[in-house]
C-alpha cells in the first residue's frame, strides 16, 4: 500500500527526506 | 515410472490450460468493461488503461486482481485455532520484519486471524509525534518519491509521471454526491473547532475560499483551463478557477510525497499536519501491486489503482492525502467515514440514498446536471462500475470549518487485508 500527499505550501517549505529513506509515523518530514 | 511421467504431463497441460483461461477471462472482462464505458455517456478516460510496455504486464493487467484480493481477505479472516495464532504471527513477523515489542496487544493469541494482526495498533510511546515540525510522516514506510509538482504532473519514477488531475479527480467539483450525515455541532464542539481554526491559523472557511479570498488555496489545483470561479447557490456546484501553471499566488508551490508501506509495516495512517478534509473521492480502480518494482514498470499505476482521495485545506492552502490500495491490502478504512467501502462488488448502501456517480473520473457525478450517470438503487444490487468516482462531502462535520478537522498525529484510518 502507498500514501500520497499533495499539498500547497510556501516556497520556503522543504522536505527533510531522502529517497528510499525509512520513515516512522510521526517523524518530521518537512519544515519551513 | 510410466505413471509419474504421465502425471507430470497431465499437470503441465492442466497448468498451461488454467493460466490461459485466466488470461482469456481477463481479456474478455476488459472488452466487456470497454463496452460499458462506450455505452455510458462519457468518453473512456485514457489514463485508465494499462499501457504495458511488455506482454507480461499486459497479462498481469488481465488477472482478476480484485477477486484475488477479496479471496486473500476472506482467507485471512478465517479464525485460527488459539494454539496456532502466536507461532503464525511470529513467523509472519520474522519473514516481514515486524517489531513485536511495539505491538500494543501483549498477548498475540488475542488476534483471531492474520487480518486482525495486520491491522494491529502499536504502543503510542513507540511513535512520538514531532509537534514542532511543520509536517510529520502519516505512516511507517519508505520514501519512494517527493518533490515539487510542475505543470500538474507528479513524477512516479524517473521519466514516468502521472497527472494530478487523474490522481485527485479534476475540473468541476460536483456538488457532493453523498453527504456524510453528522449531527450538527453542539456548543462545545463549535468552541473546539473555533479553537482548532484559531490555533492553526485557519482564518477562512470554505466560503472565504469560494468567495475568492483564497483563490490560490482551494481545489483549483485539480483544475486546468481557465474557468471563472462561481458558486451557483442552487446546485452548490463550484466551477473552480485557475490554471496550475498560472497559480495566482506566487509565493507558494505544490508539493508531493509518496510513501510505500511494506507488508511488515504498521498499516494505520495518521494525520501529517493540522488540516481540515472537506471532500472524499473514492476512485474504484484496479488493485495492482504497488511494490517498487511495479512502480518502476507500470505507467500510471497510482491513477489505475483503487484509492481514496481526502481533499481539504490547511493553513497554507490546499491539502490532500491519498491512501492507494494494492492487491493484498484492498480495503482502505477511514475512521470517521463509516459509509466508505472499498474493494467491494456492490456500492455501499449509503450511496443508494443519494448516489450519483460517474463512470469517469474526469468529473465526478454532478447533481446540477441532473443526469444521474449511475443512479444507485435502494438495495445492494448496484454493481460498482470500474474507474468510477464516488464523491462525498464532510461539510456537515463542522459549521465553522465546513469539514472534518484532523490534528497532527491523529489516527485517520488504515489498510486492511483483502
Amino acid at each position: 500500500s502507498t500514501v500520497v500527499l499533495v499539498f500547497e505550501a510556501p516556497k520556503t517549505f522543504h522536505f527533510t527526506l531522502a529517497e528510499n529513506m525509512k520513515l516512522k509515523m510521526g517523524q518530521r518530514i518537512g519544515e519551513l | 515410472v510410466k505413471s509419474s511421467g504421465r502425471r507430470k504431463k497431465f499437470m503441465s497441460r492442466w497448468l498451461a490450460l488454467s493460466s490461459l483461461s485466466v488470461v482469456l477471462y481477463g481479456v474478455v472482462n476488459k472488452i466487456k468493461h470497454k463496452g460499458i464505458q462506450q455505452n455510458s455517456s462519457l468518453d473512456p478516460d485514457e489514463s485508465h488503461s494499462v499501457k504495458p510496455n511488455s506482454w507480461t504486464l499486459y497479462a498481469y493487467s488481465t488477472l482478476p486482481l480484485k477477486a484475488i484480493s477479496r479471496v486473500w481477505g476472506q482467507f485471512n479472516s478465517l479464525e485460527l485455532p488459539v494454539w496456532l495464532r502466536s507461532p503464525s504471527y511470529k513467523f509472519y513477523a520474522y519473514v516481514f520484519g515486524v517489531n513485536l515489542d511495539e505491538v500494543a496487544e501483549p498477548d498475540l493469541s488475542n488476534f483471531r486471524n492474520l487480518g486482525e494482526f495486520f491491522y494491529r495498533t502499536i504502543k503510542p510511546e513507540t511513535r512520538p509525534i514531532d509537534m514542532d515540525a511543520e509536517m510529520v510522516s502519516p505512516c511507517d514506510g519508505k520514501v519512494l518519491k517527493f518533490g515539487i509538482i510542475e505543470n500538474g504532473e507528479i513524477e512516479q519514477v524517473k521519466g514516468m509521471t502521472y497527472s494530478i488531475n487523474a490522481l485527485l479527480g479534476q475540473r468541476k467539483l460536483a456538488a457532493p454526491v453523498h453527504r456524510i450525515n453528522y449531527q450538527l455541532d453542539d456548543d462545545d464542539v463549535v468552541q473546539r473547532h473555533e479553537e482548532f481554526a484559531r490555533l492553526n491559523g485557519i482564518s477562512y472557511t470554505i466560503d472565504d475560499i469560494i468567495g475568492g479570498r483564497g483563490e490560490n488555496i482551494h481545489h483549483s489545483y485539480m483544475n486546468q483551463g481557465d474557468q471563472s470561479l462561481k458558486k451557483s447557490s442552487a446546485s452548490q456546484v463550484y466551477e473552480v478557477s485557475n490554471d496550475i501553471a498560472k497559480k495566482s499566488s506566487f509565493d507558494k508551490q505544490l508539493y508531493f510525497a509518496v510513501i510505500y508501506l511494506a507488508p511488515g509495516d504498521y498499516h494505520r495512517f495518521h494525520s501529517p499536519s493540522n488540516w481540515v478534509t472537506t471532500l472524499r473521492r473514492h476512485f474504484v480502480g484496479e488493485l495492482f501491486s504497488v511494490a517498487p518494482f511495479f512502480q518502476k514498470t507500470l505507467q500510471n499505476l497510482f491513477v489505475l489503482n483503487e484509492r481514496v482521495a481526502l481533499l481539504g485545506y490547511w493553513k497554507h492552502g490546499f491539502f490532500s492525502m491519498i491512501p492507494v490500495g494494492a492487491t493484498n491490502v484492498g480495503s482502505i478504512k477511514i475512521n470517521f467515514d463509516k459509509d466508505l467501502v472499498t474493494n467491494s462488488i456492490y456500492e455501499s448502501d449509503s450511496y443508494a440514498q443519494t448516489g450519483f456517480a460517474s463512470s469517469d473520473t474526469s468529473s465526478c457525478g454532478r447533481e446540477d446536471e441532473g443526469t444521474p450517470l449511475i443512479k444507485c438503487s435502494s438495495s445492494r444490487t448496484k454493481k460498482v462500475i470500474k474507474n468510477s468516482c464516488y464523491e462525498a462531502t464532510y461539510a456537515n462535520a463542522s459549521k465553522i470549518l465546513r469539514g472534518q478537522p484532523l490534528s497532527k498525529g491523529q489516527e485517520i484510518g488504515g489498510f486492511k487485508l483483502g
